[in-house]
């Protein structure tokens, strides 16, 4: 009697079936389920809601819940597709999608460009490509002076704006990173081909679901 | 020679981009 409820495991709020993810992702099913054992893991660290926070997102990159950085909430941001504060399983998934090995050079340049579209306005603005810049020395405690960082974003404009309208759009962006493919270099987790090798509990917990 | 340097070559080294820990257990 008891057996056919004994199967029913605790699912996080946002949960998707990994069919489904494996069917709009470069994953397969085992590598879904691979993902959703990270995803307990990270989503449990602070609040153990199923959800995770930025708290947890940060904790997880930085080891230590407090450290901010621009980008990485700018990744925060873009994850958590639904505007509502936290990353959920499928937004997880998905997102995650656009790193692995296989998924389209598109894609990747497409989220690139978002994520340095800071203010999203559908363009990479000089100022924001400054406010990178900055961001970016200031986190790694290198000191370079105004007038370098203004030539070093200068340089990179005249060479991504072709059209000289001060502001780079997609097409451009798409032209720039063609001639430039390690622009996109961090967009591809190598890890994420291996994934059932590095989180092979899911294995564990399919087994005890089939096991009913 | 970091006049020379890609804005956003140097942007991409930073560790807020870097997603690969994640997956350090």
């Amino acid at each position: 009697m008891g057996c056919v409820y004994s199967k029913k495991v605790r699912r996080s709020p946002g949960y998707e079936e990994p069919a489904l993810l494996a069917s709009e992702t470069p994953f397969t099913v085992s590598e879904v389920e691979a993902l959703y054992e990270l995803f307990k893991k990270l989503s449990s660290s602070i609040i153990n809601d199923g959800l995770i926070h930025k708290e947890e997102f940060q904790l997880a990159l930085f080891k230590n819940s407090n450290r901010r950085n621009l980008f990485a909430d700018r990744v925060f941001d873009l994850f958590d597709v639904k505007r509502n504060g936290v990353i959920e399983f499928g937004e997880f998934v998905r997102s995650l999608g656009i790193f692995h090995p296989n998924a389209p050079i598109a894609d990747k340049v497409a989220f690139a460009f978002k994520l340095y579209d800071l203010r999203q306005t559908g363009y990479i603005e000089r100022e924001e490509l400054k406010e990178m810049v900055l961001a970016l020395l200031n986190e790694s405690d290198l000191t370079l002076s105004e007038d370098v960082v203004e030539t070093i974003v200068n340089k990179t404009f005249n060479e991504a704006d072709s059209n000289g309208d001060g502001r780079i759009d997609p097409e451009e962006w798409k032209e720039f990173v063609s001639r430039n493919p390690s622009l996109i270099k961090n967009m591809t987790l190598p890890y994420l081909k291996d994934i059932t090798i590095a989180f092979p509990s899911f294995v564990l917990n399919s087994e005890v679901e089939d096991a009913d | 020679r970091p006049v020379t340097m890609n804005a956003f070559e140097l942007i991409s080294t930073s560790q807020g981009l870097n997603l690969s820990t994640l997956f350090e257990k």
